[in-house]
């Protein structure tokens, strides 16, 4: 969806987010 | 039929109830079994925060609506709840094939990525409630109390941690309407801009950490 800005690169996720990698 | 604002709002609440009819307000088996994977079971504590929140959250709502509105409160959150398990599912699907893991311990036993996830479902829920009372009833509507950061205060979160959740949010829930997926960009908007920067916020400490141990990038230099 073009509005919404993704700003996660391609190696961050939800685990990462929460220091759980 | 003429779409208008009002018929636009119940549309989008019975998508929303739509997407999630055949979805349950338990586990499923898919998420049993990441459950099961995990090195702690998560299980227990996933479903009997579920059912505290249930009751924060209902008298909250009927605190902030009207005391006869309680089951209402109860209605939305169920909605919420069979989001929070769907977009769960979503995410352990795509964290399994993006880092090739099946043990997600740490992240299913962290309580706070569990809360936020949960307030995040919850806020599309209300946002499109609200919607529907805004249109119909204009801003006397006392479901306007519900706007965001309501959830926040119900669920005493840190503003930081949902900002956290909502990209991966919006990554693993592809029925998200554009117009939610707007509202929830505005959410992160607000947080960023003034929520976050709280005197009490999470990200004043996180802040301080990163530039303890040197991993904060270096500031900018500031424009000539």
């Amino acid at each position: 969806t073009q509005d919404y800005h993704f700003g996660l690169e391609d190696h961050e996720g939800i685990s990462e987010l929460f220091d759980c990698d | 039929p003429q779409q208008t604002p009002i018929r636009a709002a119940m549309y989008s609440i019975q998508q929303l109830r739509g997407e999630l009819t055949s979805i349950s307000d338990q586990p499923s088996g898919i998420l049993m079994v990441y459950f099961k994977n995990c090195t702690v079971d998560p299980s227990e504590d996933i479903t009997k925060r579920v059912d505290q929140f249930g009751q924060i959250f209902s008298q909250k709502f009927a605190q902030a609506v009207g005391q006869r509105c309680e089951g209402l409160g109860k209605k939305r959150f169920t909605l919420g709840v069979q989001l929070y398990y769907k977009v769960m599912e979503s995410m352990l699907k795509s964290e399994e094939k993006r880092l090739s893991v099946q043990n997600f311990s740490k992240l299913l036993n962290n309580a706070t990525f569990h809360t936020s996830l949960l307030a995040c479902a919850l806020e599309v829920v209300l946002a499109t409630y609200v919607g529907y009372s805004l249109k119909n009833g204009g801003s006397e509507s006392p479901e306007t109390n519900l706007c965001f950061p309501w959830i926040l205060d119900v669920f005493q979160l840190h503003a930081f941690d949902v900002y956290k959740v909502i990209e991966s949010f919006i990554k693993a829930e592809p029925t998200l309407k554009h117009d939610m997926i707007e509202h929830l960009g505005r959410c992160e908007q607000q947080i960023m801009e003034s929520i976050a920067w709280k005197s009490d916020s999470l990200l004043f400490e996180l802040l301080r950490q990163s530039r303890e141990d040197g991993t904060g990038e270096q500031a900018e230099p500031p424009a000539t």
